[in-house]
């Protein structure tokens, strides 16, 4: 007889899932052992849920006892012998998209009658603040009853934390109390979640996981002053989120398709979110709505101030939005647009008040003008650096690319507004981020000639609730005191905020912490300055494109990050047949990935090695 | 709470205490032209003497006004809090921020002070005294320097704004005190003629360590220095 937790003769003994976060730079290691019990050779699977916000660092294999690493390559590299064994049809993507937040790892390997095999991955990303707190996001799925399942999760936060919070959707709070433990104090915060085999069934005779959801941790620092910097082995991070600052008051377009394809459930989502986006609109902003299909209505000939009298008319406008025709993305976007240019040339609104457009639509341009890069020109000289755009897409069958590339040029972002039953909520939650300006046209200055290598350092908002992050390198790692001033306009005045440390007291004090890994300023400066370059990149052509990609790449090999421009290659032992395996980082454009197949390692006879990839794109 | 007055034309300077409750509300500076006021809100040691001659007493909440720009600046040992009409901006004194907007600039020192500048002319300081946490009876309070009033109208007035206009003294007769370490004179201000000792406060506008300024101790609330007597200076809230 199999002991408990077997399935088809292969245990799962253990999974461990190690966080451990170091002034918002997240470093994950997840590792699963397992041991095959039958009489032949058996698959084992491996399944990991990352955030899309991640990078891999390392994936390793070891098979009774030998361990096989991961090696960073250039991705063109690697892809050579990716399609060499593609055209032989033996390669799997190993990443794929996974819902909205996540993307799911999966790699399977054949193990032989007895033998014990280790999965290992790891990866990295920096949290990244959202009204008001971070949260690190776990997705926890067992195929099996785990014997030594285990979340630990470490924070150190040089600040202080002031909240710590763990949930877990898929068990009940009496059950979860015994098996989940979260404290904070002072700068260090713990929550470990260990679920015994009885706690893990989902019923008490039954040997299938209820370990099946969300592993939500979220937590915030004390902010006893608007910024921190820290400084390690040359390497600084400066962190700023004023708090206690009066909001910027708003000039927001919502420009949204009303095109056939919105119809039912989507328009309904649409007006949900719009009415409850209403409830929380203030009084000094101001407002429209632009609705675009084949043609364009607007509610209002010019931006009005939302009093209540005007609310109330305008609740009554969104409850009759309905839908109709073709998706006229051009004439919606530059109709909104001007609404705002107008505003401010005529003095409608507050001198110090900031505009921003909210496009929402489901799909591509199909009648006016329709080529997405005249669109995309055309709102760029529209706008013309004056304001931001803010682009969220609804469901997956739209070209999403067009309109983060659009967003993008106009200092704004892109989402992907997923069409579930909380659609409504996405978007309120979205408006929610972007409804409180507390600074405008911030800009984080440090003394000429003193650092290196500084990651984007100008931001036309710092929204309360988020912060922002500026890393770079110091010149001289000798230097005795480092000064930072960020400055921004506020709702009422200007502001210029002074960061000053002594770099030598400061190095000491975080070394005397005992930080959990020394280089983590570094790496959270790789990764922030490989993610902006990697932005940059969707956006430029040419030599620009070519220089942006080349520091990205040199910095994802030098930091062992699988970034879109790298693979990781694996080696395996030989078992005598041609195989690869990849591993693409999903885009967010939607285009479907090669559909992951197992990844079959023979180790029987480990006389020679070959590779396989884990791939990012 | 300790007031200090130079009288630069002298080359000299006045002191005087005014003694009051804590929680009495003083004001400091009014000026019906300019729109500008600054009152100030007394505190004790945690632990009160039930001598009211032996109860230390500071400000620890002082409260500018500028009715023509709709300001409003309130500020406490423990934060500081901006108005503009409705709109409110909060900090602490572990920031370093310097706000401007027109006509009007405030700058926070980190744990050390702050300017309150209206335009060219009108600057204050406020300076934060953050005492040893030992004895525990102490507590942090504040204090307020003029650093130039010179936009301020003649029609300023208050315990302090009385004294931006140059007036003059005179003192004569200086002779040992009821306290043989110190002097007694004979000061003739504003048509009063004083009994006043000779003595010393600090002036903490350069750092933490303060500034001997040697001066002529007014006794019993400035009587007769002062317009008045103190309780005229007593207003019911800080705004």
């Amino acid at each position: 007889s199999l002991p408990e937790g077997a399935v088809n003769g292969i245990e799962v003994y253990s999974t461990k899932i190690t966080c451990k976060v170091t002034s918002r730079f997240a470093h994950n290691v997840v590792t699963t052992r397992a041991v095959n019990r039958a009489e032949n050779a058996q698959e084992v699977f491996f399944d990991v849920d990352l955030p899309k916000t991640a990078f891999i660092t390392n994936f390793t294999l070891t098979i009774d006892g030998v361990t096989y690493p991961g090696n960073i390559k250039e991705k063109e590299v690697a892809k050579k012998q990716y399609e060499k064994a593609v055209s032989q049809g033996k390669t799997a993507g190993l990443v794929k998209a996974s819902g909205r937040k996540l993307e799911k790892f999966t790699v399977s390997v054949n193990v032989a009658a007895g033998s014990k095999v280790t999965f290992e991955l790891t990866y990295e990303e920096l949290l990244k603040r959202r009204q008001g707190k971070y949260e690190m996001y776990l997705k926890v799925q067992p195929k099996q009853l785990v014997r030594d399942f285990e979340i630990e999760v470490d924070i150190f936060e040089p600040q202080g934390l002031s909240m710590l919070d763990a949930q877990a959707s898929f068990i009940t709070n009496d059950l979860l109390g015994s098996a989940l433990t979260k404290s904070f104090s002072g700068k260090k915060g713990h929550v470990s979640f260990k679920p015994s085999l009885d706690q893990q069934r989902s019923c008490p005779t039954c040997t299938d996981s209820l370990l099946n959801g969300d592993f939500t941790i979220t937590y915030d620092v004390n902010r006893e002053s608007p910024a921190n910097v820290q400084i390690v082995n040359g390497y600084f991070v400066h962190f700023f989120a004023p708090q206690g600052l009066p909001v910027v008051p708003k000039n927001v377009v919502f420009v949204i398709d009303i095109s056939g394809s919105m119809s039912g459930r989507k328009i309904q989502q649409t007006r949900e979110a719009l009415l409850k986006i209403l409830d929380d609109v203030k009084e000094d902003d101001y407002l429209n709505f632009i609705l675009f299909s084949g043609g364009v209505t607007t509610w209002k000939d010019h931006l009005v101030q939302a009093t209540p009298e005007n609310l109330q008319e305008a609740r009554a406008f969104v409850r009759k939005i309905g839908v109709d025709g073709m998706t006229n993305i051009n004439d919606g976007l530059l109709t909104g647009i001007t609404v705002l240019n107008e505003a401010r040339k005529e003095h409608r609104v507050p001198e110090r008040s900031t505009s921003i457009v909210i496009m929402l639509t489901d799909g591509d341009a199909n009648t006016g003008e329709s080529r997405p890069e005249k669109i995309q020109e055309n709102v760029r000289n529209a706008i013309g650096g004056k304001f931001p755009l803010y682009n969220l897409g609804f469901g997956n069958n739209l070209n999403y690319n067009f309109l983060e590339t659009m967003a993008l040029q106009n200092h704004g972002l892109a989402r992907r507004i997923y069409e579930d039953s909380d659609a409504s909520l996405q978007l309120q939650g979205f408006y929610e981020e972007v409804a409180n300006p507390l600074l405008m046209d911030v800009e984080v200055q440090y003394p000429e000639n003193a650092i290196l290598d500084l990651t984007q350092n100008t931001y036309q908002h710092f929204y309360d609730g988020s912060e922002i992050v500026v890393a770079g390198r110091l010149l001289d790692e000798e230097m005795n005191s480092f000064k930072a001033d960020v400055k921004g306009q506020g709702a009422i005045n200007d502001l210029t905020f002074t960061e000053e440390v002594d770099v030598k007291e400061m190095e000491k004090a975080l070394q005397e912490q005992g930080y959990i890994f020394g280089d983590f300023i570094e790496r959270l400066w790789a990764y922030l300055t490989i993610e902006q370059l990697l932005e940059k990149r969707k956006n430029a052509h040419g030599e620009e494109k070519e220089n942006l990609t080349a520091q990205a790449l040199d910095l994802s090999l030098k930091y062992h990050f699988v970034t879109p421009l790298t693979s990781m290659v694996v080696t395996k032992p030989e078992d005598n047949e041609d195989q690869a395996a990849i591993a693409d980082k999903p885009g967010e454009d939607g285009t479907p990935l090669t559909p992951s197949r197992s990844w079959m390692v023979g180790y029987q006879h480990p006389q020679t090695s070959h590779y396989n990839y884990v791939d990012g794109d | 709470p300790h007031f200090i007055i130079r009288v630069p034309e002298k080359e000299d300077a006045i002191c005087f205490n005014i003694d009051e409750a804590p929680g009495t509300v003083l004001r400091l500076v009014q000026d019906p032209v300019t729109g500008l006021t600054v009152n100030g809100q007394i505190i004790g040691d945690k632990t009160a003497s039930p001598d009211s001659k032996a109860r230390r007493t500071y400000f620890g909440r002082l409260g500018i006004a500028h009715t023509h720009l709709d300001f409003r600046v309130e500020v406490t040992p423990e934060k500081i809090t901006l108005w503009n009409g409705a709109a409110q901006s909060i900090f602490s004194w572990l920031d370093t921020v310097t706000i401007t907007q027109d006509g009007l600039s405030v700058t926070i020192n980190r744990k050390k002070n702050m300017l309150v500048s209206f335009g060219e002319g009108v600057t204050f300081l406020i300076v934060l005294h953050q005492v040893w946490k030992q004895p525990p009876g102490h507590q942090d309070f504040l204090g307020f320097y003029v650093v130039d009033s010179h936009r301020m109208s003649a029609q300023t007035h208050g315990l302090l704004g009385q004294f931006f206009h140059p007036f003059d003294f005179e003192v004569s007769d200086i002779r040992p005190g009821s306290d043989p370490s110190k002097l007694d004179a004979t000061m003739v201000v504003k048509s009063h003629r004083l009994v006043v000792t000779r003595g010393s406060q600090k002036d903490y506008r350069k750092d933490a360590n303060g500034t001997k300024v040697v001066c002529w101790f007014v006794h019993n609330n400035g009587e007769g220095l002062i317009d008045g007597v103190h309780t005229d200076y007593i207003i019911p809230a800080l705004f």
